[in-house]
């Protein structure tokens, strides 16, 4: 299993649509500062269904709403699908493929797909926790946290390991 | 659920002190299960006994395993365990990652995102971590994000991302393998 | 007391704007004092109002001056305004940087300190940032820990530090400027 | 006026004593992770004044005393020392240059001295803050700690300005 591509529009500086098709192994991103390197690792965490603002950069879940820049006006929505590869049948779902997507509406409407069927936010995180990608795998490291796990009580790391469990 | 805990724990426990020798060539790592009651702590709250203080627990020793913390404990080469807080911040940063791909081991996630967890480290550090990346590329996918030239350079596939005329973010380019060695030159004007 | 705050903001403000310029060239960046009364605070106590819709005061307008507070404002070259927290790291190093050397220009310190400030900036942004010590450097001294060769060959003076086979730090060399050249490139045995 | 030398003995890293002699303009630091070269920014935090155990990523001030390694014994006591250059008479004190010392042992006891004359904690700060080096000032950016202004609140924000006025 793997993440096979991930697809962002108007989500943060993603005015328009663009996709990201990612091999196994690694795949390396770089850019300039402030150019939307981290945007990306944003908008899969936002995709697999975080619920917290400020694990996203933002005071408020509309933040990832792309919001304009000199040239082009705020959009109303923002949208992420991931395709996660399913072809070892890690995923309880029959598909080789799972399109997770996941829509925020300025009026701060919101709506989950799996396979393109709108579903619950509960359906997303029980599909990816039976995947190894629930919230506490830290599968994926935002910038400047990478020590985040040192300064968490004893108790706190309990809950990664739990997770893996 | 207790058994799994301490299964799991056990193992993560194993891996991270092997990826700590691996990270610290001539370090130690441990983790270890709290103990029982909780933890005293100073005036502003912070918990006076993290570090070496807390006798190690057998997980499978104690049926009340599940309320325990678990304590992380490092010794650089040729230095004293200290607490985390003195450790340097390259330091920290290699714990942190020993502490992530020791999970990783135990029970793989189909992918990883690292977004800038080379920051600190210098390039020998780089390269013990690069070469872990690689070691288990077969494992698991990784996307890492970076400004570091040595982290470009064990990548299959290179992505560019640039800031557009219309302040919108621009995928630039996808460059598979045999050509990146080529690209990376080029690589300061993405920069 | 409050002419001299109100007479040292305003230079710190004026600075602000011209240091965000050379630092974002084609952006702007704008020091403000908060309204009077205290910010309106969500339900976690984070203040709402950081940002755009608090209307800048002139410094000298308002005798209550003494209990405003600061707020930075930044627009990126291309982009629009929009709070610091969705900022990225490197244009976030970028910002803190601007205040503080806004705050070098208006009152120096005799002296500066900075730990690898620069870790999450690409060349470009270093560039822009060794080029302002360059041009600062006869007004105070700069001392930079740094792990980036590009800041190395700005140093009139670079130490190098090690750490002994018996565990503790020695200070290994102290090369000034006509050597240091030379030396950079072995600098990769001290990394 | 600018940073003479720092002498550091029994401080962290620094068993034997050790000192840096610096020069106007700029000054650059490098070496490997762990090294020591952070150290050299809290031995001077330090001297000047600091009491706050996390500023110089302590748990207790305790922690700054050399705590042994595999080859050599725990320091008994750790002192810095930092030399400023007063040619410019910018301290208010007749000597060309101004020597600061801290002393801390074991038992907790500590000490201050300027000019080898011991003295209390409130005549290095003052002195200090005449010269421009306030707590405030922030002349010294700690590692990792480079957008803490822009983490602070606004009215947090006006000490930095009021320390330079
Ligand atoms: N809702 C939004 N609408 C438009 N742009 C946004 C939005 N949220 C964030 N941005 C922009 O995204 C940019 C930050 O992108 P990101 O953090 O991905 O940069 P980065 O490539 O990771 O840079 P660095 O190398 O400095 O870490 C900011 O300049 C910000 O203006
Ligand atoms: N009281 C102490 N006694 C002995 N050693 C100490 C003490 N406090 C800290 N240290 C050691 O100092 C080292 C950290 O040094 P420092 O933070 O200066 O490294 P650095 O050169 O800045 O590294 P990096 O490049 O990773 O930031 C740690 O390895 C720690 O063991
Ligand atoms: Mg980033
Ligand atoms: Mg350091």
């Amino acid at each position: 299993m793997f993440l096979k591509s991930v697809k962002a529009r108007g989500f943060k500086s993603f005015a328009r649509s663009v996709e990201f098709a990612f091999e196994p192994g690694i795949t390396v991103v770089v850019g300039p500062n402030g150019s939307g390197k981290s945007n990306i690792s944003d908008s899969v965490t936002w995709a697999m269904g975080e619920q917290s603002p400020t694990a996203v950069r933002g005071n408020s879940m509309q933040d990832v709403i792309f919001s304009g820049s000199d040239k082009l006006a705020p959009a109303g929505m923002a949208e992420v699908e991931i395709l996660l590869d399913n072809s070892s049948g890690a995923m309880p779902i029959e598909f080789s493929e799972v399109l997770i997507s996941r829509r925020l509406y300025r009026d701060g409407d919101g709506a989950y797909f799996i396979n393109k069927s709108p579903c619950r936010l509960i359906d997303v995180t029980e599909l990816l926790s039976d995947a190894g990608l629930g919230r506490n795998t830290h599968s994926i490291i935002s910038q400047g946290k990478v020590d985040a796990i040192l300064e968490s009580k004893p108790s706190e790391r309990r809950a990664y390991i739990e997770e893996a469990a | 659920i207790e058994n799994s805990f301490a299964a799991t724990f056990a193992a993560v426990r194993d891996h991270f002190a092997d990826v700590i020798a691996t990270l610290f060539p001539g370090g130690e790592g441990r983790l270890t299960l709290t103990r029982e009651e909780p933890p005293e702590v100073d005036e502003d709250g912070e918990i006076l006994d993290e570090g070496e203080d807390s006798e190690p627990v057998a997980a499978a020793e104690s049926p009340r395993v599940e309320r325990r913390g678990i304590e992380i404990s490092v010794k650089p080469p040729r230095k004293a365990v200290r607490s985390l807080s003195l450790l340097s911040g390259g330091e920290r940063s290699l714990v942190a990652i020993a502490f992530l791909f020791a999970i990783f081991l135990a029970r793989p996630a189909p992918f990883y995102i690292l977004d800038e967890v080379e920051a600190a480290l210098d390039d020998v550090n780089i390269d013990r971590l690069l070469a872990m990346l690689k070691r288990y590329q077969t494992r698991t996918q990784f996307i890492i994000i970076t400004h570091q030239k040595r982290t470009m350079e064990v990548a299959d596939t290179l992505y560019g991302v640039t800031m557009g005329p219309d302040g919108t973010s621009k995928v630039l380019s996808r460059k598979m393998k045999k050509d990146a060695q080529q690209e990376m030159a080029d690589e300061d004007d993405l920069e």
